[in-house]
C-alpha cells in the first residue's frame, strides 16, 4: 500500500 | 497584555476537541492579529493548521507577540468546566506562564475562574505555500464522518479519486472492498448540503485512514468540509469556524514503493 511520508519532504522547514 | 473573549465559548471547546486526539501540545501564537497554531502529530505525518482572526472575536487585545505553550488534554480538562452558553475570556500577561480563563453564563450569574499552567515548547514549523490544487471537493461535513467512519471498519487506507464523474473512496480490508463515490451535487435549497467538486485536473492518492477519521474530531465546527488534493502532495481537510477562522488538517500520503 506504499509507505507512509511525513510532512517534512513536502514542506520546507522553517 | 493578552485578552480575547469569545461571547459563543462552545467554539473554543470544541477546537480543542477537534485537535487534542491529534497533537498533545503545541503553540498558540498570539498576535495583534489574532490567534495562531501550527503542530504536527508525534509521528509528523499530519499537521493542524488553526487560524482565528482578532475581528471574530467581542473582543481582542494582544501589546505583543508570544507563544502559548499549551498541553491540549489539560486546556480540555478546563474547558470542559464552561457552560455550553458561557462567554470565555482568555488573558495572560506579557511573557506569562500561565494563561487565564474565565467563563461568564449567559446572564451572567455565574462567573468562574481557571488558570492553565503554560509550557515551553520548542516547535518545528513548517512553510506550507498557498498553492492551486487540482481536485477541490466541498461536502456536508457530516457526509465526511461518515464515509471516513465506514471505510475505517473496512480497511486501513483509502485510495480518493477525483475524476470528472465524482470523488471515489476506495479501500480493502479481511472483510472485503469498498468504494464511496459522491457527485456534484447542488440540487438542494440548502447549501450545507451540496457537494460541489471543482476539479481542474484528474487525481488519485492514497491515505492513510486513521488520520482522516481523526480530523473528522471537527465536524461540530462547521457544516461543510473542503478536501483539497494535488499528485504527490499532503491533502487538506480544512473546515470554516463561521466568522472566526478555520482549522485546516495536513496529511502526508502514501508514496509507492
Amino acid at each position: 500500500k506504499g509507505n507512509q511520508g511525513r510532512l517534512e519532504s513536502f514542506f520546507s522547514v522553517l | 497584555m493578552f485578552e480575547a473573549k469569545i461571547s459563543q465559548g462552545s467554539v473554543l471547546k470544541k477546537l480543542v476537541e477537534a485537535l487534542k486526539e491529534l497533537v498533545t501540545e503545541g503553540n498558540i501564537d498570539v498576535s495583534p492579529s489574532g490567534m495562531s497554531l501550527q503542530a504536527m502529530d508525534s509521528s509528523h505525518v499530519c499537521l493542524v493548521s488553526l487560524v482565528l482572526r482578532d475581528d471574530g472575536f467581542d473582543h481582542f487585545r494582544c501589546d505583543r507577540n508570544m507563544p502559548m505553550g499549551i498541553h491540549f488534554a489539560n486546556f480540555s480538562k478546563i474547558l470542559k468546566c464552561a457552560g455550553n452558553d458561557d462567554a470565555i475570556t482568555l488573558k495572560a500577561e506579557d511573557n506569562a506562564d500561565q494563561l487565564t480563563l474565565m467563563f461568564e453564563s449567559s446572564n451572567q450569574d455565574r462567573i468562574s475562574d481557571f488558570d492553565l499552567k503554560l509550557m515551553s515548547i520548542e516547535s518545528e514549523h513548517l512553510g506550507i505555500p498557498d498553492q492551486d490544487y487540482s481536485a477541490e471537493i466541498k461536502m456536508p461535513a457530516s457526509e465526511y464522518q461518515r464515509i471516513v467512519r465506514d471505510l475505517t471498519s473496512i480497511g486501513d487506507t483509502v485510495l480518493i479519486s477525483a475524476t470528472k464523474e465524482g470523488i471515489k473512496f476506495s479501500t480493502s480490508g479481511d472483510v472485503g472492498t469498498a468504494n464511496v463515490t459522491l457527485r456534484h451535487n447542488t440540487t438542494s435549497e440548502k447549501q450545507e448540503e451540496h457537494t460541489i467538486i471543482d476539479l481542474k485536473e484528474p487525481v488519485a492518492l492514497t491515505f492513510a485512514l486513521r488520520y482522516l477519521k481523526n480530523f473528522s474530531n471537527a465536524t461540530a465546527l462547521a457544516p461543510q468540509v473542503k478536501l483539497s488534493l494535488t499528485k504527490d502532495l499532503p491533502i487538506v481537510v480544512e473546515y470554516q469556524v463561521g466568522e472566526l477562522g478555520n482549522i485546516r488538517f495536513y496529511l502526508a500520503p502514501k508514496i509507492d514503493d
